[in-house]
């Protein structure tokens, strides 16, 4: 046993173009996690706790999808959802849906902790935050000004983003453009508007 | 989507994922994040914690994957993370990020980037983007 360990991320499918600033904002906000989540393991406390503590965090930091920073739904609101399992004796708690619980990991730690499931989501989930007294907040704490910017883009691009990216017009499949969902026409069936083949990767 | 995973000072491990999903996403979408056995596991073995495309994230069942194919093949975390990640995705792109309760880290991703970080008891800390 090589002692305690800690390893975070903040999403996949980084653009490629991402400018400088934004990546030294999201190595810093990396590096504070990481700092806190080793000097709580070096204090003794469990690794369910502190990846708890770690997700919070990161929630609660508008740099990354999660928490604040969500991405925003078609209608631009936000619906959030997390998980949590300990290894020891594999408990697990999940939650989906959520739209006014400021942190989500918490409301799936408490699944796993208070309740009798495993997974709860939209009102039911919702109802539970509320009996569990965790701290909940309007759904436009959520929402920042350029999560609207970008929701606007793939509306015009019609699109669905999976790295916050605009297609490149004329894009003719998702790996053209590494983690993008640009529209491809196959076929005629549509859902939601966009081309069935759009949902396909997501 | 933001993820945690940890081996703490007895050799437990737990993980975390939280999401706020896909820009643009339909009302009522759920993704791999939620999902045990996709975006989230942890056993006795290993934690893992996966991002990306939740499509094929779930299809592969991506995270109990690495934790199997260490049980059962007996490969290292690094091994079985790298095999999932090559093997598992089909035309998806996604990442992971793992311990063991050996202390061991890893990370595999198959995106132009992932925004992660990594730190031992030895000392031994690192950020990365690309």
């Amino acid at each position: 046993m090589r002692g305690w360990a800690i390893a975070v991320h903040g999403g996949a499918g980084v653009d490629p173009c991402l400018p400088a600033v934004r990546q030294e904002e999201a190595r810093r906000v990396l590096s504070r996690c990481l700092k806190k989540g080793a000097a709580a393991l070096q204090a003794g406390l469990t690794a369910v706790d502190v990846v708890e503590m770690v997700v919070r965090e990161l929630e609660t930091d508008p740099v990354f999808n999660s928490g604040r920073g969500s991405a925003l739904t078609r209608r631009g609101t936000v619906e959030m959802e997390a998980s949590i399992m300990d290894g020891r004796g594999r408990r697990c708690g999940a939650v989906s849906g959520l739209s006014t619980v400021k942190n989500p990991v918490s409301l799936a730690r408490l699944v796993m902790d208070r309740s009798p499931h495993s997974y709860l989501v939209f009102d039911g989930a919702e109802e539970f935050a509320r009996e569990q007294g965790v701290e909940m907040v309007d759904n436009s704490y959520f929402i920042t000004e350029e999560n609207v910017g970008m929701l606007k883009l793939a509306k015009e691009a019609n699109s669905i983003m999976f790295d916050y990216r605009v297609p490149i017009p004329g894009v003719d499949s998702c790996s053209a453009s590494a983690g993008l969902m640009g529209a491809t026409a196959e076929g005629g069936l549509q859902m939601n508007g966009l081309p069935i083949s759009m949902y396909a990767p997501e | 989507t933001v993820g945690c995973v940890v081996v703490d000072n007895n050799g437990w491990c737990a993980a975390a994922t939280s999401t706020g999903g896909l820009m643009n996403k339909m009302s009522g979408r759920i993704g791999d994040s939620p999902l045990i056995g996709s975006g989230t596991y942890a056993c006795d073995v290993c934690a893992v914690s996966c991002t990306g495309e939740g499509e094929a994230i779930i299809r592969s069942t991506l995270a109990r994957d690495v934790a199997a194919l260490m049980e059962y093949k007996g490969l290292s975390l690094q091994e079985a993370v790298d095999y999932a990640i090559k093997e598992r995705l089909d035309e998806g792109k996604a990442g992971l990020i793992a311990v063991s309760r050996n202390g061991e880290v890893a990370y595999g991703f198959n995106t132009v980037g992932m925004f992660r970080g990594s730190a031992t008891q030895d000392g031994f800390m690192e950020v990365g983007i690309w």
